[in-house]
C-alpha cells in the first residue's frame, strides 16, 4: 500500500454537497461513492441524482433518514440507473418518485461488498485503493464543532449514525488518518472533509463499509 | 419546519461555546489532534444537531473474512 494515497488526486471524486437540512446523509454517501466508481472506470466524472435516491430507495425515509445498506440493495436489486443531478435536482425534502425511460442515460452498479473492518484497516485501505471510495457509517456527534485536525477523541464505536465517503488515507506523518468526504457544505472542517484516525476504529469508521463494483 | 427562536439560538451558541472549551483540552499541536470550533452548527443544541443531520441507520456488516490464499493450477 502506498503511504498516501487519495482519489481526489486522480480527479474521480465530486465536489464536496451540502444535504441542507434533510437527513440524507446516507443518499448523498452512496451517490458519491458510485459517481467515483465510474469516474474510475472512465466514466466522465458527473453528478448523479441524490434526490432520485431520496425520493425512490425503498426501506429507506428519504429526508428523514435510512440507511446505506437499504440504498445499496435497492440499487443492486432494481439495477436503477442514478439519472444526472442536473435531471433531477436536489431539493432538501422527500418527494415523489420519478421515473425515467431506460432510455435516458444514468448508472447502475453490478454488485457491492459489505464488511466490518474493525482492527483490519489495512484490509479496508486495500479495498479503497482497488475499487475506490468506501462507503462508512461513523459516530459524528462530536462533529458538530470540528474545524480540522486528526479526530482521535470524543466519538465512539458502535453508535453509528452518519454516512459518509472515504476517499483516501495519509500515514505520512505520526498519526496516519483516513481522509473523509462529508455532505455539510465546503465551509465546514477541513473544505467539507474531516481527517479521522487510522488504525483505532475511531468513531467506528471500519465497523459498517462498504465497497461498490460498476 | 421549526421556527427559529433567537433566544434559544442564543443559548445553544453559549452552550456550543462551552462544550467546544472541553473538546479542545485535548488538544495537542504535536499528534495534530483535531480543534474545535465556531461553525454553521454552533447556534442548534445537539439534540436538534443530531435529529436533523445524523439520520443515518447503523446495519451489522459480517466481518471480513481472512486473506484466502488459492492454488493456481496450470501456471507455470
Amino acid at each position: 500500500l502506498p503511504l498516501k494515497f487519495d482519489w481526489r488526486d486522480k480527479h474521480v471524486v465530486t465536489p464536496v454537497r451540502n444535504q441542507q437540512a434533510c437527513g440524507g446523509c446516507w443518499a448523498f454517501s452512496v451517490v458519491g461513492a458510485v459517481e467515483s466508481a465510474w469516474a474510475i472506470k472512465g466514466q466522465p466524472l458527473e453528478d448523479l441524482s441524490v434526490q432520485q435516491m431520496i425520493d425512490c430507495s425503498f426501506n429507506n425515509d428519504g429526508c428523514s433518514g435510512g440507511s446505506t445498506l437499504n440504498a445499496l440493495l435497492w440499487m443492486n436489486q432494481t439495477r436503477v440507473k442514478l439519472v444526472y443531478d442536473s435531471d433531477y435536482p436536489f431539493k432538501a425534502r422527500s418527494g415523489l418518485c420519478r421515473y425515467f425511460s431506460t432510455s435516458r442515460p444514468g448508472f447502475s452498479i453490478r454488485n457491492f461488498a459489505a464488511f466490518d473492518y474493525s482492527d483490519k484497516e489495512d484490509e479496508m485501505a486495500k479495498m479503497l485503493v482497488t475499487f475506490g471510495p468506501l462507503v462508512a457509517i461513523v459516530d459524528a456527534v462530536s462533529w458538530q464543532d470540528y474545524m480540522g485536525g486528526i479526530i482521535q477523541h470524543h466519538c465512539s464505536r458502535g453508535e453509528a449514525n452518519h454516512a459518509v465517503v472515504i476517499t483516501g488515507f495519509d500515514k505520512t506523518g505520526s498519526i496516519p488518518y483516513w481522509i473523509v468526504r462529508n455532505s455539510w457544505g465546503r465551509s465546514w472542517g477541513v473544505d467539507g472533509y474531516a481527517h479521522v484516525k487510522m488504525g483505532s476504529n475511531i468513531c467506528g469508521i471500519a465497523d459498517t463499509v462498504s465497497t461498490i463494483f460498476v | 419546519t421549526w421556527q427559529r427562536n433567537p433566544e434559544r439560538e442564543a443559548a445553544a451558541f453559549r452552550e456550543s461555546l462551552s462544550r467546544q472549551r472541553y473538546l479542545n483540552s485535548f488538544f495537542s499541536v504535536e499528534n495534530s489532534s483535531a480543534f474545535y470550533g465556531i461553525n454553521q452548527f454552533s447556534y442548534l443544541y445537539p439534540e436538534e444537531f443530531k435529529a436533523i443531520y445524523l439520520r443515518s441507520r447503523s446495519s451489522r456488516f459480517p466481518r471480513h473474512p481472512a486473506e484466502v490464499q488459492m492454488s493456481l493450477l496450470n501456471v507455470s
